[in-house]
C-alpha cells in the first residue's frame, strides 16, 4: 500500500459517506442518478465475487464488504425509502448502452478466460463509464447540489489517484495491469470536464452550474 | 494478454 493507494481509497470511501450523508440529510436523492448507483452496485457485486475465492488482507476484505453493502443501501434509499424524490424523469440514460458494450469487451479483452477473471474485467470496464448517467442528469438539469459536485469529486479523483498509484508500482514493483490502467485513465478522463467546473465554481463559493 | 496477476486492489 502506498500513499497514493491510500489517497485513492480514502477518496473512494470519502464519496461513499459523501453521498449517503447527502441523502440521509436533505431526505432527499434529488439530483442523483439512480441508474449509474445501479452500475456501481454492478460493478462491486462482479468485481468482489473473489471475496468467496481470495483472501488478500483483513482490509481489502473489509473494504469490498463495505463497498458492495454500501452500493445496495444507497439503492434502498435512492428507489425506496425516498424515492419520492428520485428525480426520474431526467434520469433517462439507457444502462443497456453500457453493460452491453462492457459485457462483449470483457469477454474479447481479457487477461484469462475464465468466470472470476471475466467477472473482474466486466466491472473494470463498467466502472469507467458507470458515472455517465450520473453526468448525463447534470447536464439534462443544468446543474448540481454543492454537495452532489462534492461527491462526485471524491469519487472523481478515487481513480485518479490510482493512475498515481499504478504509474508507482510499474517503476517500483514493476507491475502494471493494462485493462485496470487504460480503464482507470477512461474513467477519470470523463470526469475532466466536470473537475474544471468543480474547481472555477464550487471552490470558490459559488453553485454548480453548467455553462449557459 | 499477460497472467493474471493477484488482485490486491480496490
Amino acid at each position: 500500500m502506498n500513499i497514493f493507494r491510500f489517497l485513492g481509497d480514502a477518496s473512494h470511501f470519502a464519496a461513499i459517506i459523501i453521498l449517503v450523508l447527502k441523502i440521509w440529510k436533505t431526505r432527499s436523492c434529488a439530483g442523483l442518478s439512480g441508474r449509474s448507483q445501479i452500475a456501481f452496485a454492478i460493478v462491486f457485486t462482479t468485481r468482489y465475487v473473489d471475496l468467496l475465492t481470495s483472501y488478500v488482507s483483513l482490509y481489502n476484505s473489509l473494504a469490498k464488504i463495505i463497498f458492495i453493502f454500501s452500493s445496495y443501501a444507497t439503492l434502498y434509499l435512492i428507489y425506496f425509502r425516498f424515492k419520492a424524490t428520485y428525480d426520474g424523469n431526467h434520469d433517462t440514460f439507457r444502462l443497456e448502452f453500457l453493460l452491453v458494450p462492457c459485457a462483449l469487451l470483457a469477454l474479447i479483452v481479457n487477461h484469462r478466460f475464465q468466470v472470476v477473471e471475466l467477472l473482474w474485467t466486466f466491472s473494470i470496464y463498467l466502472e469507467s463509464v458507470a458515472i455517465l448517467p450520473q453526468l448525463f442528469l447534470i447536464s439534462k438539469t443544468g446543474e448540481a447540489e454543492t454537495i452532489t459536485s462534492h461527491y462526485l469529486f471524491s469519487l472523481g479523483s478515487y481513480r485518479g489517484l490510482y493512475i498515481l498509484n499504478w504509474i508507482y508500482r510499474y517503476y517500483v514493483q514493476n507491475y502494471y495491469d493494462l485493462i485496470a490502467i487504460s480503464a482507470g485513465v477512461l474513467q477519470t478522463l470523463l470526469y475532466c470536464d466536470f473537475f474544471y467546473l468543480y474547481i472555477t465554481r464550487v471552490i470558490k463559493g459559488k453553485a454548480f452550474a453548467l455553462p449557459a | 494478454c499477460k497472467e493474471p496477476q493477484i488482485k490486491d486492489e480496490l
